[in-house]
């Protein structure tokens, strides 16, 4: 039995909302792959006072995928949460907090990702586009098709894949795959690598630039080929984690 | 002692029937659902 009972805490309580607030800033700041996460609602909360001015919080939180990529430099209240009819991704985190003197610290966070189920997509958009395995046949065939267009067409560093992040395949009334990607720049131009591409070396974690992508192709009824890269610019890596080893450490969340 | 009398009451209290016009005290969590719910 603790000497002192659980404090009452409210999820909507402003103590919550600042404590989720840190949560979420905390797992989109060691998050490696994929898109930012946007809190969407504190399912609990329970509090452990320590002593004066320290308790231990626990939350349990849902989150929604935004739009912007986890390399983006945008602010997460300037990213968008994706729409129910995008195929929406929740995240599902449980995270120990402590708070000493007023400020929040992370000691323990536990994430889970799922995308919601294709039938409530079809049930309220039958036409609607469903997210495709990153792995499936047309959209790596897209992504190769779309970043070779976009470094055939642009005269500045050449780019190479950093990783998919998502990919929707709709086939009625066309047949038409779209993917979203990450991208770094080399020390290639797209000049220089068009005589050997694999010896183009990604720039360091100091100079290298990031950048994201969006295509389309349409397979049937004719195809057609859209493609939209923008770079973000320097990024400024963690002292203690190469930039790029986090991004390229594998990693088993779904 | 204390806490067992205390444990009691609540539960006792609980079974008791709400009078008429009893407003329930809202729900402490889940909290608001900022965008949409899955």
């Amino acid at each position: 039995v603790p000497a002192t009972p659980p404090a009452l805490l409210g999820c909507d309580d402003p103590e919550s909302e600042a404590a989720a607030e840190a949560a979420v800033s905390y797992i989109n700041g060691h998050s490696h792959h994929g898109y930012k996460f946007a809190l969407n609602r504190i399912e609990n909360v329970r509090v452990l006072p320590q002593g004066p001015n320290n308790e231990i919080i626990f939350l349990e939180l849902d989150l929604l995928e935004t739009t912007c990529h986890i390399l983006s430099p945008t602010p997460l209240k300037n990213c968008t949460v994706r729409s129910f009819i995008e195929h929406a991704v929740e995240g599902d985190c449980d995270v120990k907090l402590q708070r000493l003197d007023g400020k929040f610290s992370v000691l323990a966070s536990k994430c889970h990702s799922h995308a919601d189920s294709s039938e409530d997509i079809i049930q309220l958009c039958p036409d609607c586009p469903l997210l495709a395995r990153l792995n499936n046949t047309e959209v790596l065939e897209t992504v190769t098709a779309a970043l070779n267009d976009h470094n055939s067409k642009t005269p500045g560093a050449y780019l190479k894949l950093l990783e998919i992040g998502r990919a929707k395949i709709q086939y009625s009334p066309a047949h038409i795959v779209v993917v979203e990607f990450a991208v770094a720049a080399t020390n290639c131009s797209a000049e220089e690598a068009k005589d050997n591409a694999e010896a183009c070396q990604l720039l360091p974690d100091d100079q290298s630039n990031f950048g994201f992508c969006t295509a389309s192709r349409v397979i049937i009824p004719s195809k057609d080929l859209k493609v939209d890269c923008q770079l973000y610019g320097h990024q400024v890596p963690t002292p203690a984690i190469p930039f790029l080893s986090r991004v390229f450490q594998p990693t088993s969340v779904s | 002692p204390v806490v067992k009398r205390a444990v009691a009451e609540v539960a006792q209290r609980d079974k008791v029937p709400h009078p008429v016009g009893f407003v329930s005290p809202p729900l402490l969590c889940p909290g608001k659902v900022r965008h949409f719910k899955i």
